[in-house]
């Protein structure tokens, strides 16, 4: 018998498939069936690593990226670097049925998803906060400066431009597996 | 980050993504989550993928696109997944990534590239053959 239809999600977030599950089975679209799943690690705080109080910048701040894509128009919303809103997907979403544009963000993208109804609230959480305070105390490492004087792998910043490019080599590059996109 | 593709019985599909990114990152950092074809990517006619793991690195090679690509041209969910991350480590052998795949049948596979402490990657599955959601793993290559 068919497979289909099919909810498949990266990591182990299983209320986010159940989510997106129950949206189809109600009769949802495949777009409610991705908001709705997203939606639901948004407010459960998947890992740290979806929604609110997690992933501290530099400043400490919690910002979020999302996206949401229609495979039958190719229709794109998307949300980069959204500040102090916690419904990224939500937003995402308005992007894709509201503009003819793909991708919006920072400020700007926050004053959009506000004047679609969504709510301005603070990301940061106690973790979030203690998370970033760890981080300087470890003198800011890791960061993802390089070609910068104070030294960035012992120094925080500010920095500025050193004199000496070394040139980029992804070969060399590695991630840490648990702070990650 | 979450990752997520849908595909409805009637063959529609969908794909999303949602995340705060990487942690300590410079102010005003996007990763490629919220970029179709690295994080996420569509098309009713081929499949859909969604890719989590380094945003920087991920934003180069554009995963998402070029594994539904390789979903048109026949391979198998799987295979595509896996091509797309060999095609990343022969740029950047180090890299932290996955990649989850869904043809327009409902076919489905992941991949991912094996480092000292990521072996194995865990997505979740729903589809009709089941009666719950599956945690699944596949070995990282």
């Amino acid at each position: 018998s068919s497979r289909l239809p099919l909810v498949l999600n990266t990591w182990p977030f299983k209320n986010a498939t159940e989510a997106a599950w129950r949206t189809l089975l109600s009769g949802g679209s495949v777009l409610d069936a991705v908001e709705s799943g997203c939606a639901m690690c948004e407010a459960e705080q998947c890992d740290g690593t979806v929604g609110f109080g997690g992933s501290p910048d530099e400043l400490g701040e919690t910002t979020l990226d999302a996206m949401i894509m229609d495979g039958t128009t190719m229709a794109v919303g998307a949300v980069g670097d959204l500040r102090r809103i916690k419904n990224a997907i939500g937003v995402a979403r308005k992007v894709l049925e509201h503009t003819t544009h793909t991708l919006l963000v920072g400020e700007s993208a926050t004053k959009f998803a506000e004047s679609m109804g969504f709510t301005n609230e603070d990301l940061s959480t106690r973790s979030s906060r203690a998370i970033h305070s760890d981080w300087l105390a470890r003198k800011c490492q890791p960061n993802y400066w390089r070609n910068v004087v104070p030294d960035p792998t012992k120094h925080c910043g500010p920095y500025k431009p050193s004199d000496v490019l070394e040139p980029s080599n992804l070969t060399y590059r590695e991630t840490d597996v648990h702070g990650h996109d | 980050t979450i990752g997520m593709v849908v595909i409805h019985k009637m063959g529609r599909t969908a794909a999303g993504t949602s995340t705060n990114g990487l942690k300590f990152k410079i102010h005003g950092r996007i990763g490629d989550s919220p970029v179709p074809g690295a994080g996420a990517y569509a098309d009713d006619t081929a499949g859909a993928a969604a890719a989590t793991g380094d945003g920087d690195t991920l934003l180069r090679f554009l995963p998402s696109y070029q594994a539904v690509e390789y979903m048109r041209g026949g391979d198998e969910p799987s295979v595509a997944c896996q091509k797309v991350i060999s095609r990343i480590q022969k740029y950047s052998p180090k890299f932290f990534g996955a990649v989850i795949c869904a043809n327009v049948i409902g076919s489905y596979g992941a991949a991912c590239n094996k480092l000292p402490t990521f072996t194995q990657f865990s997505f979740m599955v729903y589809n009709s053959l089941k009666n719950q959601s599956t945690e699944e793993k596949v070995d990282c290559i």
